[in-house]
């Protein structure tokens, strides 16, 4: 349903992190609070990507999706050993 | 391993094993389930202190102490399992260690195969025996456990190589893989590309989805994707039967023998009620037909030695496995725990016929220990995923192929061999097949070519290990692929066979640089928003600027000629022309190009045909120019363009397809 949370890779263009941020995981954290109330953080990426991932809803993974400098949202994606 | 060195040509060294402290300053990233670090592959033996460059560490957990675990070969181990935990629930660590412990083997096995000290006296239960070593034993290796008992996620996945890039790995490799996304939304192919970037070489598996037509996953083109061949060692089997046929098959199976004299043998499918107990699954046999025989179980659905399991559970003796269509006569090895062998589709069939037949069908099973000088070898393995490359048809995957089949390498003591939990044996090394099995070949030789040429770029090593490659047996006639029993073709193996002591030296390579990558995105048609999410950059395509795959500095072609894009004339004939620059990375020399296709039908011009080089470091531009006339969609045919000094051959397949 539309409250199911599963988790998202939501990847961010660094370089247009607003003024107001020192530092690019407080831009993240202010996004995510901005469309969700309960989801937390399970990884800052700094080096392969710039973003993070977390749990959300589809809506509140939209909704991320609309904010500045949201490059993309993806959802995760299982692996298999070979 | 025990064997691969030498199947591969390392046995000498051949000036491959650097013996200086700067070849050991390369590290192996892997990304697979741990590390099982009591073993003897990760003794630190003769390695001096840990490169200066290196950032990374080791996990201290509850069942991994860092001090004890990791030391001047495992230099680094993690674990990254909240993207596990968030999707599957808290760990059961009654089950699985939160820890970069390898609960299940296979991470022990892909590390010590890329990079795994010298070992003597090694074996699985004496099969495979002699000394094992990873394919670069004087480099470092560094464990990321990203795989728990759930599966491998992708918020894991590139958590771990976010740390792994940062702590400074040389060469990353991953034996997994997922389904077939655009790059932008694969995060394997996400971090392969920053990866990528900061020289690190990515070597992924190709897959295990084989033979089927464009089964691949991992098929950016910054990735090396590795398919899977066999080498020329074999555990055979062999299987009497009652009424006097003898057939081959093969096993590794270590305990007590079968009695002399013949057993009943029943055909799985008669001992059951249920529609599928052909197959052997769990709970499917009746005991009091089993009991004291030999059964014949259909290959399938379960597990291989599972089905030796159930077999042993319902009274039965002995097992025969029989591949299906869908295996054909690739015999994959397998540690069970009763006696058992593996035979192919059509020995399987014959045993079939004669169980269903003969009112009191008998039978033996007798071991014949390990066999090497297997010819003709390699030859594919079915099981190894196949091209065309779904996602970019322009680019031609699998890059090569290596070993992949009945690999003996390190194994966690924490599972028997067949990797069930009713398997209460341990061992130090395990023999198992995969294209996971494969890539840490790949990935352990780029590191020895890394350590011989700090300098090259991922690309150029990735370019000498495909254009030094062999598609060929010594007598000339073409690789095999084992599910057809006919020539293999690009779309089976690239470029074909690794062969290392020939990459050492390739003469010439196709070199790409980050801006390269961009233009191949741009050339896809990405938008802006996806070249960042792509390449973490705000970067435009050039408008005013032609991007096409066709003129991508790639080390093999793949030509689809589609004749409605590339438009037709009177005579039905296409054209498509592709250009390439080559990098001198030897001597000086004259190269001249030559060009073989499997049909007349294609016409290939190399212009020029002749190219000179003076310096190291020289560049020179050729274009390849392709015509054919209409086919019948879904047509293929191959082809190699190689350019040759007489002294480097610098080869490249190519597949022309018809849409």
């Amino acid at each position: 349903g539309a409250s199911a949370t599963k988790t998202y890779i939501v990847r961010f263009a660094r370089s247009e992190m607003p003024a107001e941020f020192v530092e690019h995981r407080h831009w993240y954290d202010a996004s995510l609070q901005a469309v969700s109330d309960s989801a937390a953080v399970l990884y800052t990426y700094d080096t392969v990507t710039h973003g993070f991932s977390a749990r959300l809803t589809p809506d509140e993974a939209e909704a991320l999706g609309n904010r500045p400098g949201v490059v993309a949202v993806i959802p995760e994606t299982r692996y298999q050993l070979h | 391993t025990t064997r691969t060195p030498e199947f591969l040509g390392l046995s000498s060294d051949a000036g491959l094993q650097p013996q200086s402290d700067s070849g050991t300053d390369v590290v192996v990233g892997v990304l697979d389930t741990g590390v099982w670090p009591e073993i003897r592959s990760y003794d630190d033996s003769g390695f001096g202190p840990v490169p200066e460059t290196w950032k990374g560490g080791c996990d201290d957990s509850k069942n991994f102490k860092a001090a004890v675990a990791c030391n001047k070969k495992l230099i680094g181990a993690r674990f990254f399992s909240k993207g596990y935990e968030a999707s599957m629930g808290p760990i059961d660590e009654s089950k699985e260690s939160k820890s970069p412990r390898d609960d299940d083997g296979h991470g022990t096995h892909t590390s010590t195969t890329a990079a795994g000290s010298f070992v003597p006296d090694a074996s699985l239960f004496g099969f495979a025996s002699g000394t094992a070593r990873g394919m670069a034993a004087r480099a470092r290796i560094a464990v990321y456990k990203v795989c728990w008992a759930g599966g491998c996620f992708s918020s894991d996945i590139l958590a771990a190589m976010d740390k792994a890039v940062e702590d400074g790995v040389n060469v990353l490799s991953l034996s997994l893989g997922g389904g077939q996304a655009d790059y932008y939304r694969d995060g394997v192919a996400v971090g392969a590309f920053a990866a990528m970037e900061k020289g690190i070489l990515v070597s992924c598996s190709a897959g295990n989805a084989g033979p089927g037509d464009a089964t691949l996953s991992n098929v950016a083109p910054w990735i090396t994707t590795v398919g899977a061949g066999t080498i020329d060692r074999d555990f055979p089997a062999f299987i009497a039967l009652g009424n006097g046929k003898n057939y081959s098959g093969v096993s590794l199976y270590s305990g007590n023998l079968l009695p002399n004299e013949a057993l009943p043998l029943i055909y799985a499918g008669n001992a059951t009620n249920a529609t599928n107990g052909n197959l052997c699954l769990s709970g499917t046999l009746i005991p009091e037909k089993v009991a004291g025989k030999i059964v014949l179980c259909d290959r399938g659905v379960s597990p291989r030695v599972q089905k030796g399991f159930v077999v042993k559970a319902a009274g039965g003796l002995g097992m025969v496995l029989s591949n299906t269509a869908i295996n054909g006569e690739e015999l994959v090895a397998d540690a069970h725990i009763l006696p058992a062998a593996a035979v192919g589709e059509k020995m399987g069939n014959a045993i079939r016929s004669y169980a269903l037949s003969d009112p009191a069908p008998t039978a033996t099973i007798v071991f014949a220990g390990t066999k090497v000088g297997v010819q003709p070898s390699p030859v594919v393995a079915a099981f190894s995923s196949r091209g065309p490359n779904a996602i970019t048809p322009g680019i031609l995957k699998p890059d090569l192929i290596a070993p992949g089949v009945n690999i003996l390498a390190g194994w966690s003591g924490g599972v028997g061999p067949t990797g069930l939990a009713s398997d209460s044996r341990r061992t130090e090394f395990n023999i198992i097949s995969g294209t996971s099995m494969s890539c840490p070949h790949v990935s352990g030789l780029a590191a020895l070519l890394k350590g011989a040429h700090p300098d090259w770029s991922p690309a150029a090593i990735k370019s000498a290990l495909m254009t030094t490659a062999y598609d060929t047996y010594k007598g000339g006639d073409q690789l095999l692929d084992i599910s057809t029993g006919k020539p293999a073709t690009p779309f089976d193996v690239g470029a074909g066979h690794v062969d290392p002591v020939r990459a050492l030296d390739p003469g010439l390579v196709y070199d790409l640089s980050v801006e390269d990558y961009l233009g191949f995105l741009c050339a896809l048609g990405y938008t802006p928003l996806q070249v960042a999410a792509m390449s973490n950059r705000n970067f435009s395509c050039d408008s005013g600027k032609k991007h096409t795959i066709s003129d991508f500095n790639y080390p093999s072609f793949s030509v689809p000629f589609q004749t409605a894009i590339f438009g037709g004339g009177a005579s039905g004939v296409t054209t498509v022309k592709h250009t390439r620059t080559l990098t001198n990375v030897g001597t000086p020399g004259i190269y001249k190009a030559t060009v073989s296709t499997s049909t007349n039908d294609v016409k290939v011009l190399v212009e020029p045909s002749e190219l000179s080089f003076e310096q190291q470091g020289e560049k020179k531009t050729y274009t390849v120019t392709f015509s054919a006339p209409s086919q019948p969609s879904g047509s293929s045919s191959f082809g190699r363009l190689v350019w040759s000094d007489g002294r480097h051959t610098v080869s490249s397949p190519v597949a022309f397809t018809w849409t």
